[in-house]
Order: C-alpha cells, then sequence, then structure tokens
C-alpha cells in the first residue's frame, strides 16, 4: 500500500487491556505542552467516582447521546429541544443553547489559572468552544477534584463586560448587574454551566502563559461533569482556547491520545507538525462553525478497498470529535466495513454485541490473535492505517469488538 | 454526517493547521 503500512495487526492477547497501574511519562517536549490522559483510567488525576469508573456499556451508551447531539446541530433544527423544567428553572433569564453531549469517554488535561496559579483538571474537547472552571462564589457547584477557582485570590481577574466582542460572540449571553456578562451553555445531555465571563491567565506547561485568556466562571452547574473541575473548548470560535492562543502560538493545535488509558498523550498549541504528517482538507460549514470537517473518501481493510460507493461517504461529511469514542459511518459503509472485516476474522469465535458494537470476538484461549488492518482514505489520498487500538474496543479478552458503529441509515 | 471518534485517533500525532485549512495525522505521534 501506498502509506506501507502492514495489512495485518499480530497482537499478544495478554497486552489487549489496558494496565491498572499509570505507565505515563513526562509528556511536554516543549512549554506549551500538556499531559492528556483519559478520565477514568489510571493516569485520570480525578479520583475514581463511586463504584469505580462506568463500564464498557455505560461509556458506549453515553457515546451516543454525543453522536445524537452532533446529528441535532448539524441538522440544524429550528425547533428549541425539550429542557429539563428543573434545569431550564435554573436559567431562565438566558436563551437555552442545546450544545454537544459531554460523553463519558473524553480525556483530561490540567492547566493553570489566575496569579498566583491554581491547577485545574479540564476536559478537553474539539467540539465546543468556551472553556470554563467552577468559580467561587458559587450558587450550585457539583463536587469537583480540586477547590473551586477564588478570583478574589487571583490579582490578574477581570470580568468581561457585556460590551466586549467575546461577550456578544456568545450563543447564549446577557447582561447583568454591574455590567456583567452572563453565560450559559446547556449541553446536549443537559449539563449546564452558568457563571460570568471573565478573564485571566492561563498557564499551559510548566511556566508558559498566556495573558487575559477569557473563560466562563461558573457559579451553577450541573449534570454529567464527573469531578472535573472544568472544560477547555477547542473548536474554531473565536472564543476557544486555540483561536485565543493564536496570536503567541500560531493557528492550529495538535494532540496525541494514547494507546491505552494507563499512558499519556499530549496537547499542544502551536508548534511544528511531526515530518510524518500526512495532510487532507479541512473542511468549514456554517451552520455548524465550532465543528471540524474532513472528507473520508474511501476504507480499506487488510489493503483491500472496501467497495462503498463514493457518494455515500463524500456526500454527508465526516467531523472530527475529540469527545466521541467510537467512529460513525452511514449505514452502507458501516455494513461494508463489518462484512469485510468479519470475512478477514473467520477463524475466531464471535462474542456477544457490545451496546452498539455488534461485530464482537471471543480470544480465549489464543495467544496471539492477527487482525486485519484498517485504513481510512481521506480527501487527497491520505491513507491513515490505523493503530490497533483504533481498529479493536477491547473490554475483555473474550469480548474485543470492531471498534466503528453505523449511522442507523444513510440520511439520518 | 460521519463522526471520527475518538478511538481510532489514538497513537497519531493529529494537526489541526488552522492557517492552512488543513488536518494531519502522523503515525505514532504520542512516542
Amino acid at each position: 500500500e501506498s502509506s506501507g503500512a502492514p495489512d495485518w495487526h499480530v497482537v499478544s492477547v495478554g497486552s489487549l487491556l489496558p494496565s491498572s497501574i499509570c505507565a505515563a511519562a513526562t509528556a511536554a517536549s516543549n512549554s506549551s505542552a500538556l499531559s492528556v490522559v483519559h478520565r477514568h483510567g489510571p493516569c485520570s488525576p480525578l479520583l475514581a467516582r463511586v463504584g469505580g469508573a462506568p463500564s464498557h456499556a455505560e461509556i458506549l451508551d453515553r457515546d451516543q447521546d454525543r453522536v445524537d447531539s452532533i446529528h441535532h446541530r448539524h441538522r440544524g433544527s429550528g425547533a428549541a429541544p425539550a429542557i429539563n423544567p428543573a434545569r431550564a428553572s435554573k436559567g431562565v433569564s438566558l436563551p437555552a443553547h442545546r450544545g454537544l453531549s459531554l460523553g463519558t469517554g473524553n480525556y483530561i488535561v490540567s492547566v493553570g489559572l489566575g496569579t498566583p496559579r491554581k491547577d485545574f483538571s479540564v476536559v478537553f474537547d474539539t467540539g465546543s468552544d468556551l472553556s470554563w472552571v467552577q468559580c467561587k462564589p458559587c450558587k450550585d457547584c457539583y463536587e469537583q477534584q480540586d477547590p473551586l477557582f477564588d478570583p478574589a485570590q487571583s490579582s490578574t481577574y477581570a470580568a468581561v463586560p457585556c460590551g466586549d466582542p467575546h461577550c456578544r460572540g456568545l450563543d447564549s449571553s446577557t447582561c447583568a448587574s454591574g455590567n456583567r456578562c452572563r453565560y450559559e451553555v446547556v449541553y446536549g445531555d443537559q449539563s449546564q454551566t452558568d457563571g460570568n465571563l471573565v478573564r485571566d491567565t492561563l498557564v499551559l506547561g510548566p511556566s508558559d502563559a498566556l495573558q487575559g485568556f477569557v473563560f466562563g466562571c461558573g457559579d451553577d452547574d450541573s449534570g454529567l461533569f464527573g469531578k472535573a473541575d472544568g472544560l477547555v473548548g477547542l473548536g474554531r470560535a473565536k472564543v476557544s482556547l486555540t483561536s485565543q492562543a493564536a496570536a503567541k502560538y500560531g493557528a492550529g493545535f495538535s494532540y496525541c491520545l494514547p494507546s491505552s488509558s494507563s499512558s499519556a498523550g499530549y496537547l499542544s498549541l502551536g508548534g511544528a507538525a511531526p515530518s510524518n504528517a500526512q495532510f487532507t482538507a479541512m473542511v468549514a460549514r456554517s451552520d455548524t462553525p465550532s465543528f471540524y470537517y474532513l472528507d473520508l473518501v474511501a476504507i480499506k481493510v487488510a489493503g483491500r478497498t472496501v467497495s462503498i460507493p463514493a457518494a455515500v461517504l463524500k456526500a454527508p461529511g465526516t467531523v472530527i470529535d475529540s469527545g466521541t469514542v467510537i467512529t460513525r459511518l452511514p449505514d452502507t459503509a458501516y455494513r461494508a466495513l463489518r462484512s469485510s472485516f468479519a470475512g478477514f476474522m473467520r477463524r475466531y469465535k464471535r462474542a456477544p454485541a457490545l451496546s452498539l458494537l455488534d461485530t464482537c470476538y471471543d480470544f480465549t484461549g489464543h495467544r496471539t490473535v492477527q487482525i486485519p488492518s484498517v485504513a481510512l482514505v481521506f480527501s487527497g489520498g491520505v491513507t491513515v492505517s490505523l493503530d490497533f487500538s483504533g481498529v479493536l474496543y477491547v473490554s475483555k479478552v473474550s469480548q474485543a469488538c470492531l471498534a466503528f458503529a453505523s449511522n442507523g441509515d444513510d440520511t439520518s | 454526517i460521519g463522526i471520527l471518534g475518538n478511538t481510532q485517533q489514538k497513537t497519531f500525532a493529529v494537526v489541526y493547521d488552522v492557517a492552512n485549512q488543513k488536518i494531519g495525522f502522523g503515525a505514532k505521534g504520542c512516542t
């Protein structure tokens, strides 16, 4: 193949499951790089909730909420979604905006805020724009990992006034007493954050500071945030971290998500691309300006192109998202991929489906397994041969599933 | 629309070149 990638992955069954011990090394290769870890793995700074991390089935079920909210935003439905009355009453003065569901497969980074710096563990999300943390004084905050951010203790804190372009540019904002800009984000799973839009110094890595970073100071927050201290938005809008950091670091960012929840990756603003990176066109759509789109044009299994009509992939487009766990394909494309993959896997015993994953295998009794490679081909001929960790979702040795799912049909 | 999820992005350096409107993938990006 043009990528030079092997057509098969040969993997020891003993290495399929992540370690329960964090094996993360120091991640930062430059001063603005942040270490990225899985929210529910042993490297996460967030304490496990009561009863431990969610099950794989729970993670995948919640993933569908995230996908549903992406589709909802893409369709641009004019009708306001139904809001839980209990939640709606909290943000009565603000127009509720339905955002993305958070999902539970999110990754965590640590950032510093204020002067002197205080550290916070926040979800990172390429599908939304506004960054926020919970702040003092708090009317109604959920329990989080670290002490709340206290603006009174920071010498560089300032409120953002109502006339500020960042305030006027928000999807949902109002002007409160004292010329304070109030924001609200209602996520697709009904999680919600309300608070003041503020500015303070953001510290990335050991010491690299971004002065005057605009973010939300949440004081009325609830939902499925776990113990995260907040969220950092990496979407395309002007208020996102990546947009605000562009003047200092350049208009771009990169990240690497680790192969296992027991190891670490990185998030880096600016900086040079790795020399082996292959580039495809980024596509923008005015109806969903926060999302990053690209053009997926073909799929290969074991080096052979799967038979999928070009229009099936090309017409709807593809969003790349850090917060969705499992790649979704148009139904025709998924069925073709599944058929091809299963054809190469006939030597293995089938296992029951796992939530939305319907092509699963039982590797019990095998020392090694041989899995066909899966490659995604993007416009321009860029062929990305997935790592083994991107082909199978392994809940246990007796249930390893093709890590793709259908959107249900080709048009929804 | 299709969605490229984070499982499939694992171990790649995913580069968002906003200035040039390109997205890049570099294999073995975490090491």
